[in-house]
């Protein structure tokens, strides 16, 4: 994921 | 996708929904921050700039549209209807905005993984969304007689809150590149802002009285 962050979560 | 970050995605969505059926059903906004709201269309417009060019599922682009549409629809709702807009407690409303903002953008600038417009304006959200409960809480205080509909609302956003926690602790020990403390650190800060509400909010429930925060 990018950054490490939870861009798949809303 | 688990069960935890599924709860805690229909919290949120059951949140909002209260919230829109208490305006448009009551005809009135009373004890509601419209700066909270404004905050959040804020919070979700910055996020979701991903939304055409970052595809997750179809669940993730409905939700995200969702979400930008009930927001937008309840500031609409606030600001402009004829009848809503006379209940707002403009002067009770007062915090102020840069407050909350201008950290923010300081600490998305600061910490910001990877130097795009589309990821600082992402970590700008998780920062704002982690405080942007802040005028809806001072408001509720200094309304007499909160409706159960408001309290409803700020439970259930707070739920919301809790469950992305457990989705956190789940994703941590299933999924081998699941790091980021800065979720996580602005996830806790969020739900302890939450802490002192809920007390109160349990309290008059078991009490069976009506809710009433403290002074």
């Amino acid at each position: 994921i990018e950054g490490g962050g939870a861009h798949d979560e809303l | 996708m688990n069960v935890f970050r599924l709860a805690g995605d229909m919290m949120h969505l059951l949140s909002i929904v209260v919230l829109l059926l208490k305006i448009t059903g009551i005809k009135s906004c009373r004890g509601i921050s419209l700066k909270t709201q404004e905050l959040y269309l804020l919070v979700f417009i910055t996020r979701y700039l991903d939304i055409f060019t970052n595809f997750v599922s179809l669940y993730n682009t409905v939700m995200k549209l969702v979400f930008l549409g009930t927001s937008s629809a309840i500031v609409y709702y606030m600001r402009y209807d004829r009848i809503i807009k006379l209940t707002y407690d403009k002067e009770q409303d007062t915090f102020k905005y840069l407050l909350l903002v201008a950290p923010s953008a300081v600490l998305a600038l600061a910490t910001s993984h990877v130097y795009t417009v589309l990821e600082v304006l992402w970590t700008f959200s998780i920062y704002l969304e982690a405080v942007a409960i802040m005028p809806q809480l001072v408001l509720l205080q200094r309304t007499q007689n909160i409706d159960n509909l408001t309290g409803n609302y700020v439970f259930l956003l707070g739920s919301y809150r809790g469950l992305y926690i457990l989705n956190w602790i789940y994703r941590f020990f299933t999924e081998k590149h699941y790091r980021q403390w800065l979720v996580w650190t602005c996830g806790v800060v969020q739900t302890i802002i939450y802490c002192d509400f809920f007390y109160y909010y349990f309290l008059s429930w078991q009490n069976n009285e009506k809710l009433a925060l403290p002074a």
